[in-house]
């Protein structure tokens, strides 16, 4: 199917150049023709998805193509976060609150 | 608390928004943000930090495989502060080199550090009244994020599962948006009324060309992708002036 491109225009862009625009924008480049169809199937869900957030979001927010735009969930927080964090954190004295004043 | 809040607005409070690349650092970078901003409120002085510091002698040792917002505060202490961005510059390479701060002189220091409370009143008023802190929230809908504020459900952003620390500049209000009639009684599209939103001011480790100039907004009120389950900031204060004691006889 063909795809809304971020940008306003008089037609809808193919898939593939959209993917062709955000290469271009981010500089992107795969090692190999099966890399780059992995990559633009990634892309496409990804579109879907972004999709599905801009008309689930009660805000004001837009979502789209973004530089992570080629990475599975998977990878972008592999990539980008850091570990789960602990249930609570160690070694840091407790929250002090009001109903503890004046125990022993 | 005022009704909208912005560090970005102060002088002294550093402009540059930093680059992660490849390296799952997130945590030095919003430390850093977090005793920058601080240093430069209470001493009128702009500053830039060693995030690479913070990775190379991090009591876990392991540089850009990740680590905590309150490790860094600790290694911060342990090396009695932090040298300049510019003598001991970031690398982002994955393995941590040896420790070089004793190398450097420090140009930034803290005197402790703290956890607020889970609440977002209070997180505004600290904020408000102290400078930025540094927050850990669920980081899934960032992937897609362009512009405006997110408003997320647990559903669609679980706030129990944090992984990605961000500094929390300030706080504001959208401006409501009113149904226009006269649109509708020109064929066009109804304009939904929109009330203001309320929301947070966070800063990126992403660049400049993520988000909105390498910002971003969430909603605030709703715990949205967990803002309130960290929230840390170092305590950076001018030494106070030391009265003298003598012991009684």
């Amino acid at each position: 199917g063909s795809l809304r491109a971020q940008a306003p225009g008089p037609q809808p862009l193919e898939l593939k150049e959209v993917f062709t625009l955000f290469q271009i924008q981010y500089n992107r480049s795969y090692s190999s023709p099966s890399e780059h169809a992995r990559r633009l199937h990634i892309f496409a869900r990804n579109l879907d998805q972004a999709q599905q957030l801009q008309e689930e979001d009660l805000g004001t927010a837009k979502f789209g193509v973004t530089p992570f735009s080629d990475l599975t969930e998977e990878e972008f927080a592999q990539v980008y976060g850091h570990q789960e964090a602990p249930g609570r954190v160690p070694n840091v004295s407790s929250k002090v609150v009001p109903e503890e004043w004046g125990k022993s | 608390v005022p009704s909208t809040c912005d560090w970005r607005k102060w002088a002294e409070v550093t402009k540059t928004v930093r680059n992660q690349n490849n390296c799952k650092c997130c945590w030095a970078m919003a430390a850093a943000g977090n005793i920058e901003a601080l240093w430069g409120i209470k001493h009128r002085q702009s500053v830039e930090v060693s995030v690479q510091e913070l990775l190379d002698c991090n009591r876990c040792g392991n540089g850009c495989n990740g680590g905590f917002v309150w490790d860094a505060f600790i290694t911060v202490l342990n090396n009695s502060g932090l040298a300049s961005e510019k003598d001991y510059p970031f690398r982002g390479d994955d393995k941590a080199q040896k420790c070089q701060a004793k190398k450097h002189k420090n140009v930034a220091w803290i005197q402790d550090f703290i956890m607020l409370m889970d609440n977002e009143q209070a997180i505004a008023s600290h904020l408000a009244t102290h400078g930025p802190i540094t927050v850990t929230i669920n980081m899934k809908l960032l992937q897609h994020y362009q512009e405006g504020v997110i408003r997320a459900t647990p559903t669609t952003c679980n706030p129990n599962l944090v992984d990605h620390s961000v500094l929390l500049m300030g706080f504001g209000k959208t401006k409501s948006v009113a149904r226009m009639p006269a649109e509708a009684s020109q064929g066009g599209a109804l304009t939904r009324p929109r009330r203001s939103t309320p929301y947070w001011i966070l800063k990126n480790s992403w660049g400049p060309k993520w988000g909105e100039k390498g910002y971003f907004r969430m909603h605030r009120g709703s715990n949205a992708c967990g803002i309130t389950k960290y929230p840390l900031t170092a305590r950076v204060d001018k030494p106070a002036k030391q009265l003298s004691v003598s012991c009684p006889p």
